[in-house]
């Protein structure tokens, strides 16, 4: 798990 | 991605397709508003400074690239086109567009998920996009007459929204942990900004007439 959350959406 | 999500970026698109199709084909921007189409710019380009260090998909690097260059090509156009700048409604289109940005900046430091770099501009982008269409919106009201053209695109907008809280909706249920409370509640307030807009659009359909928004 990355530190910071990977953004999905547009 | 579910089937919601899909058909938010579809509509999304879609509104874009259909703005690019009005000012190439009416070489015409009357009606829209070079202030909120600057606003989607920077939002754009806030929100994917990713695109540098986080690859999900070709989907969402094509899509992020799309519309970060379609928004600074509308703007362009807006801006420096020998012909299509002629017909922008300057004397209508006057909202302080940069309170708007200045407003959400703070926002952004103050209510994120982290405080980093990309984490307060992915913030900042979301709030400037829940509130990016209120110069388009206000520019339509004084000008009580909208255009077919310009109302599809405004109209394909909203859908995207709606489309979007159906996608955190879905995604609420199916996913162990999803929550996504920023996203969410911007969400939730930009398609609200749109509720006025439907409902004189759904009852210019409904009347087969043009649509006419009160002043």
């Amino acid at each position: 798990v990355s530190e910071e959350d990977v953004k999905d959406e547009l | 991605m579910n089937i919601f999500r899909f058909a938010g970026d579809m509509t999304h698109l879609i509104s874009i397709l259909v703005l690019l199709l009005k000012v190439y084909a009416t070489k015409s921007c009357s009606g829209i508003s070079l202030k909120t189409q600057e606003l989607y710019g920077i939002v754009f380009l806030a929100r994917y400074l990713d695109l540098f260090t986080d690859f999900i998909s070709v989907y969402n690097t094509v899509m992020k690239l799309v519309f970060i260059g379609s928004s600074l090509a509308i703007v362009w156009c807006m801006r420096f086109h020998r012909v299509v700048k002629r017909s922008y409604d300057r004397d209508v289109d006057t909202f302080r567009h940069y309170f708007l940005v200045g407003g959400c900046f703070l926002l952004a430091l103050f209510v994120h998920e982290k405080f980093s770099f990309r984490e307060v501009f992915w913030a900042f982008s979301i709030y400037l996009e829940a509130v990016a269409i209120l110069p388009q919106l206000i520019l339509l009201q004084r000008s009580g007459n909208v255009d077919n053209l310009t109302g599809q695109y405004v109209l394909f907008l909203g859908a995207y929204r709606g489309f979007y809280i159906l996608n955190w909706i879905y995604r609420y249920f199916t996913e162990d942990q999803f929550s996504r409370w920023i996203s969410c509640v911007s969400g939730l307030v930009q398609t609200a900004l749109y509720a006025d807009f439907f409902y004189y659009y759904f009852i210019s359909w409904k009347n087969n007439a043009k649509l006419k928004l009160p002043a």
